[in-house]
């Protein structure tokens, strides 16, 4: 474990309560759109739930463990709000992107590149693709609308900085242990990339205390 | 060298 990736776990965890606030927040105020991609929040409890497979073969340490567990079940308590507690706020004519396509492209590519073709590699594999492209509909509701809510912003940009870490945290493992893992890397600087466009506006104009707005 | 993957990643 070196500092980087330890802040980028701590970032994912501060991106989830951040959701869970936001949520929170919408419900109070009522018929509003919470304007949170569902399809996004689906795809990463798919994730999770196909990547921790190995939860109870492999431990790693109480700290790995502990996450895992964390992950799989707030994933899995965001989706349950979304779908039955705050089903109002969802709106789904906003959440339009096609997530059939990226969960079977993620699952075409995750059976031809993999490091071994066993369920739980594929599986795994498939997790790792499918994550590098979770964050879409999320995105592609933001470009429809337009615009965001701060704090939907700040859920982005801990969400982002996650990822810019994790970049990091490799290159340093390579360079102190000799840590290779082309499938992550290769996802990772692809999921990352993907939030290239939003850390612009986010710098620019949210922490100069304007709105979030696409030119 | 290769090395086995750890998987020791979240």
């Amino acid at each position: 474990m070196n500092l980087f990736r330890l802040v980028a776990d701590l970032m994912h965890l501060v991106s989830i309560f951040i959701l869970l606030l936001k949520m929170q927040k919408t419900r109070s105020v009522a018929g509003r759109c919470s304007r949170i991609s569902f399809k996004t929040q689906a795809l990463y409890a798919t994730v999770f739930l196909t990547r921790y497979t190995d939860l109870f073969a492999n431990f790693q340490s109480l700290y790995n463990t502990t996450m895992k567990v964390f992950f799989i079940a707030s994933s899995l308590y965001i989706v349950f709000l979304m779908k039955f507690k705050f089903k109002a706020t969802n709106d789904p004519r906003l959440d339009t992107f096609k997530a059939q396509y990226v969960v079977g492209g993620a699952a075409a590519l995750a059976l031809i590149v993999n490091y071994a073709f066993t369920v739980q590699e594929v599986l795994w594999t498939f997790s790792i693709y499918l994550e590098a492209v979770a964050i879409l509909p999320q995105l592609f509701m933001l470009t429809k609308t337009g615009e965001a809510e701060v704090i939907t912003t700040h859920y982005l940009f801990a969400l982002g900085t996650y990822r810019g870490l994790y970049l990091v945290n490799w290159i340093y493992r390579y360079w102190t242990e000799y840590y290779v893992d082309w499938i992550v890397w290769i996802a990772g600087a692809v999921q990352t990339g993907l939030y290239c466009d939003f850390f612009y506006i986010y710098f620019t104009k949210v922490l100069k205390g304007a709105k979030f707005e696409l030119p | 060298p290769r090395q086995r993957i750890k998987k020791d990643e979240l």
